[in-house]
């Protein structure tokens, strides 16, 4: 449902 | 509390700073840099003629670009990527976009009531075309008490981390955690404005600016369904995704 955010949440810190 | 020491309290503080630091999108010395770019008369005028859906476009596209630097702080915050997923979507929800209008002071001019908007300073007017006057001037109102407070940098990232970890979000799991963690940072945040030797009722007007900061959310969902009511096709296929899914 919130697609944009989870792979936002799991990008990992730049 | 006597289960979090000084020395945590400094720790957290530092994080939540260099976090801040790290994702506001724009440093302090830019934005004083480009103070005197106003936007000209004709600049003015041009973005009241645009058409209202492209006025909205234009504003989701810039919150949706604040909001990414306020996920990538939230992920940096002790503590935030320990809660459960659910929990972190729902705290980012909620508060990712009242954490853009804190951040909004710093990128505001109270003399000129002016914020940083699209490469140069606006006044309200320059929103004009969105047809939320009512909305824009509260959200300036909001900056211009917010400037008011002066607050330092590392206030404000405390301030941001204990807005976005509010543990009275509905629909939280792990209320507990969020619980721990809000208080925690709460905790970082007097020590912080002890140490800076900040007056007594600053805290005090900071928790009221709580309360103004969800009204102001709230009246943006509402403008966004009146806007969606009649242009649903716009914000379907020309809104960021990011934004539809966290206001949709």
């Amino acid at each position: 449902k919130h697609k944009i955010l989870h792979q936002l949440l799991q990008n990992s810190t730049s | 509390s006597p289960t979090v020491s000084m020395a945590e309290l400094d720790h957290q503080a530092q994080i939540i700073s260099k976090s801040h630091l790290e994702t506001c999108q724009y440093l302090r010395e830019e934005l004083q840099q480009m103070s005197w770019q106003n936007f000209l008369q004709d600049e003015v005028e041009s973005y009241q003629s645009k058409p209202r859906e492209v006025m909205w476009q234009l504003c989701a596209v810039k919150i949706t670009e604040a909001i990414q630097y306020v996920v990538e702080f939230a992920k940096r915050i002790d503590g935030f990527m320990d809660l459960c997923q659910n929990d972190q979507i729902v705290l980012l929800k909620a508060g990712s976009l009242e954490v853009v209008f804190v951040r909004m002071c710093r990128m505001f001019d109270s003399q000129n009531n002016t914020v940083y908007f699209d490469g140069k300073f606006a006044g309200p007017d320059v929103f004009k075309a969105l047809g939320c006057d009512d909305l824009i001037t509260s959200v300036f109102d909001f900056a211009k008490s917010m400037c008011s407070l002066h607050l330092s940098e590392d206030e404000l990232a405390l301030f941001s981390a204990f807005v976005l970890l509010s543990a009275d979000r509905s629909w939280l799991q792990e209320k507990l955690q969020v619980e721990k963690l809000q208080q925690k940072t709460q905790l970082a945040l007097q020590h912080v404005l002890q140490k800076n030797q900040r007056e007594d009722g600053l805290l005090n007007k900071l928790r009221c600016k709580v309360s103004a900061l969800r009204s102001l959310c709230s009246r943006h969902t509402e403008k966004l369904s009146a806007f969606r009511a009649v242009y649903p096709d716009i914000v379907g296929t020309h809104f960021p995704p990011l934004y539809k899914e966290l206001f949709g």
